[in-house]
């Protein structure tokens, strides 16, 4: 979930 | 990874680079707003804080190096540049946009997905992202001529966005809980401004006659 919340978008 | 946030990425890569050439080779910022520079310095400073902690990919990294780093040396040129300082038209360029920030920080303290500072600025960069162009197009209205490297930035900087909107479409159907209702509306707002600058460059170029927006 964590990983999830990383903003991996520009 | 899909194609449309890479047309994005790229589309908003080509869209900062057509403004640096500008500046860079014609020396002249004329048509541009300082202020809608600004903000972008500002946006990209709130979104990228997590470039030193949190490490997606090396793409990722470059990236946000490239667009703080073209977003401050263009808000630099405008500012401080002996010749390019004098082509700013400063009187034109008269936007508040201070007043856009506040609204944008207090909405980000109310409206984010998690309470903590780095999500509020984030948050922040996204409201402020998506109002970010309104003194360009304000200046734009008041400046009657554009020259074409202008009009490409703008039509550039709108349309990287529509690509984000169908990237956050594919993700939706193809990756389980993805869900960000803060970016899907704040990227759909910021496209959504744009659309009568889309449709008078449309026209232009359809016409192939000058840009104009009507006053």
């Amino acid at each position: 979930k964590e990983a999830e919340n990383a903003h991996d978008e520009l | 990874m899909n194609i449309f946030r890479l047309a994005g990425d790229m589309t908003h890569l080509a869209s900062v680079l057509v403004l640096l050439l500008k500046i860079h080779t014609i020396k002249s910022c004329a048509g541009v707003s300082l202020k809608t520079q600004e903000l972008y310095a500002i946006v990209f400073a709130t979104r990228y804080l997590d470039i030193l902690t949190s490490f997606v990919s090396i793409y990722n990294t470059l990236m946000k190096l490239i667009f703080l780093g073209s977003s401050f040396s263009i808000v630099w040129y405008m500012k401080y540049h002996k010749t390019v300082r004098r082509t700013y038209d400063r009187d034109q360029d008269t936007f508040r946009h201070w007043f856009l920030m506040l609204p944008c920080l207090l909405l980000a303290l109310l409206i984010h997905e998690k309470f903590t500072f780095f999500e509020v600025l984030w948050t922040f960069s996204l409201y402020l992202e998506a109002v970010a162009i309104l003194p360009q197009l304000v200046l734009l209205q008041r400046t009657r001529n554009i020259d074409n490297l202008t009009g490409q930035y703008i039509f550039l900087l709108g349309g990287y966005r529509g690509f984000y909107i169908l990237n956050w479409i594919y993700r939706y159907f193809t990756e389980p809980h993805y869900v960000h209702w803060i970016t899907w509306i704040a990227g759909l707002v910021q496209t959504l401004l744009y659309a009568d600058f889309f449709y008078y460059y449309f026209l232009s170029w359809k016409n192939n006659k000058k840009l104009q927006l009507p006053a």
